[in-house]
């Protein structure tokens, strides 16, 4: 684990300003294209007639994430990392103006959405000052992966297993991918899913809803 | 691109003995489980009848890529990344050993194969002495990474579109994806596969030798 005494001092503050909104924070990790901005397009449109969301979309260039997302007409803020000199994650210095202006909505988001950067490594080391990580994996990744990219694994609270649409045709072993991501993190929370066909968009609606009742 | 005068420094020695024994040297970025080990399998199987390979196996954790290219008979060497302290990717000085041994092989091989660790961004800022950076890119991930993840396209001279058996259950657009990938780097070269119905091999096989080919 990075330990940098900024970047701890930084996360602490995000989540004391986060606690005294009441306001949940999500960070969503995983490796590019497994399914993150497809799964916060169907989770904002579903979610947003009963709660005031927000997004902070990370991404090394482009604002492609931040267009599809905006559509949804919530608050959006992009952070290019490219610039950054370390654009393969987001780092707290770079989330917490964010937060700041996104706390200045009126009223204030109930939801923040943090979209990391694609990559199963490095975004799993930094604590964005984020309640819970949600660990986005997707099929035709295959099931060797929370053996060699524990990080990423060990430091989510919910693997969402995506593009099971895609099963028939992949070596995908279910049983497998969550007896090795047990070995690395045995409290775990699993949801299988399709974003495509809609299957297990419910149970992980559900799970936000458990999650935003204990911060309040 | 990230400047170290001791990388570079690294970089171009290791060059230097690739030259002088006419070694040709790849290196293979992808997002993980894209297909590296998997084309590494079929590729060494059908190429060390006629040539002397040898492969160094990048990972974050675990030896399963390394176990899984060792029973190929090639020889093998594997760098476990995490203990580095930079384990999103393979940097020239953890490269220099390794080449330095398998140089020594009698006879030394005729082509080094490099599996960098599974990650669109890092990597491919790193030059570890290859002569090519080859990206291997799966359908799954969706058209939109050339345009994301801009560097890995730039340093990269060839892309290997696999997975294709999954294109029509995937929204993806084949031409999309070498147009965004082209406007990044215009000289790029493609080849379409998939390993698993052993689609694209003997024209990814006859480029291999090409390169080869132009290093003696
Ligand atoms: N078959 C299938 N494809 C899916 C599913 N969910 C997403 N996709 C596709 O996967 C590709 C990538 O989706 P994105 O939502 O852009 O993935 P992402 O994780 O946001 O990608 P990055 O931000 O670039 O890391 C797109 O082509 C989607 O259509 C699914 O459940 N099944
Ligand atoms: N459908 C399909 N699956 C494939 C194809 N090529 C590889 N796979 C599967 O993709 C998954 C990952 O393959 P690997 O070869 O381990 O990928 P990798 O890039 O070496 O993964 P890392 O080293 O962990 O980054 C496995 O389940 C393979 O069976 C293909 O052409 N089509
Ligand atoms: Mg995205
Ligand atoms: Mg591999
Ligand atoms: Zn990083
Ligand atoms: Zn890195």
């Amino acid at each position: 684990r990075k330990v940098d005494f900024r970047h701890e001092e930084i996360a602490s503050r995000i989540k004391e300003k986060l606690y005294k909104n009441g306001t949940l924070c999500l960070n969503f990790i995983s490796s590019p294209g497994s399914g993150k901005t497809s799964l916060l397009e169907r989770t904002l449109d579903a979610l947003k007639e009963t709660y005031n969301l927000a997004v902070i979309e990370g991404d090394p260039e482009t604002d492609r994430d931040a267009r599809r997302l905006e559509k949804l007409h919530v608050p959006v803020i992009l952070i290019n990392t490219s610039g950054t000199g370390a654009s393969c994650h987001l780092s707290p210095a770079e989330i917490e103006q964010a937060v700041d202006d996104l706390l200045l909505e009126t009223p204030p988001p109930d939801i923040i959405f943090i979209e990391n950067v694609g990559n199963l490594v490095c975004p799993a080391a930094y604590d964005l000052g984020e309640h819970h990580k949600v660990l986005l994996f997707s099929v035709p990744e295959g099931c060797d992966k929370p053996a060699k990219y524990p990080v990423a694994f060990r430091e989510s609270d919910l693997v969402l297993i995506n593009k099971m649409d895609l099963a028939p045709y992949c070596d995908f072993d279910l049983e497998s991918l969550k007896k090795d991501a047990l070995s690395v993190n045995p409290s775990l929370e699993f949801i299988t899913m399709s974003i495509k066909k809609g299957d297990g968009l419910l149970e992980w609606f559900s799970w936000i809803e458990k999650k935003l009742a204990e911060v309040r």
